[in-house]
């Protein structure tokens, strides 16, 4: 099974 | 004072296509350079980032930088109401409430003009870094698209696994599976008919299909698509806004748990 992350778990906010 | 002026409303027109499954209000920031949107999808998901500079337009003035928040789904009904050949001028004052569409006939004997309510909005800036992707590929759009609806049948998400053989699209779901491989064009007679993977290291990611599907929404916008790819980290799914801009889809992977 596979989950899905966010974005912002990527790309910080600035 | 803000204006920006396009020969033909039809590349606009696309572009609201192109963003109104995803985003439902997003910040326009206008400055001398362009008009940039960057922009998350309500469940923070996918990011959406359009560019298009100011030199595309035939005709562009950006006195002060300008913040305006626009609803989507209204700009989107707006844009619908050109006709594709018509001229689309973008227009508004210092310290806006309200930004103008004016819209002018080929043969400039009809005029419209909607304005159109701005919407204070919280915004997020996402920092995205410089990238050196794994795999680069670039293919025909409409392929593209018919293979993200294809596999869509099968199950919630589609997997990407690119090596320097090609790149091979699976979906696999409770009524069986399906896989696409498409191969690197030896000899296209068409650039925009070309498959080219540029491959430093192989990558399989999974994304899911309904973002996929929302992104192939741009493909009449350009011929061909740029999907570059890395380890867990996004997909960006680029399209050319013909020479004005592009618009890029950023996608987080599916994990495994």
């Amino acid at each position: 099974n596979k989950s899905q992350r966010g974005i912002e778990s990527y790309f910080k906010v600035q | 004072m803000f204006e920006a002026r396009l020969a033909q409303s039809a590349i606009l027109k696309k572009v609201l296509e192109a963003v109104k499954d995803l985003l439902t209000e997003a910040t326009f920031e206008c400055s001398d350079s362009g008009i940039q949107v960057q922009a998350m999808d309500n469940a923070h998901v996918s990011l959406v980032s359009l560019n298009l500079r100011s030199d595309g337009f035939d005709k562009y003035r950006c006195d002060r930088n300008l913040s305006m928040g626009m609803n989507i789904g209204t700009m989107t009904k707006i844009l619908r109401c050109a006709s594709s050949e018509d001229t689309v001028t973008l227009r508004a004052w210092d310290n806006p409430d309200n930004i103008i569409f004016i819209f002018e006939s080929q043969n400039k004997e009809k005029l419209s003009e909607y304005e159109m309510k701005l919407i204070n909005m919280d915004q997020e800036h996402l920092g995205i870094p410089e990238t050196v992707y794994s795999c680069v590929v670039k293919m025909p759009s409409q392929e593209f698209a018919r293979i993200c609806k294809d596999l869509s049948q099968f199950g919630e998400a589609i997997t990407i696994a690119c090596s320097k053989e090609g790149i091979k699209f699976t979906a696999a779901g409770d009524y069986g599976n399906a896989n696409i491989k498409l191969a690197q064009t030896a000899e296209a007679d068409k650039e925009e008919e070309a498959v080219i993977i540029d491959m430093q290291e192989p990558v399989k990611l999974t994304f899911a299909c309904r973002y996929l599907n929302s992104f192939v929404k741009a493909t009449p916008l350009c011929a061909q698509v740029k999907l570059s790819m890395s380890g867990d980290v996004p997909l960006v799914c680029e399209y050319q806004i013909g020479d004005i801009g592009h618009i890029r889809y950023y996608l987080a992977p599916k994990i495994d748990d």
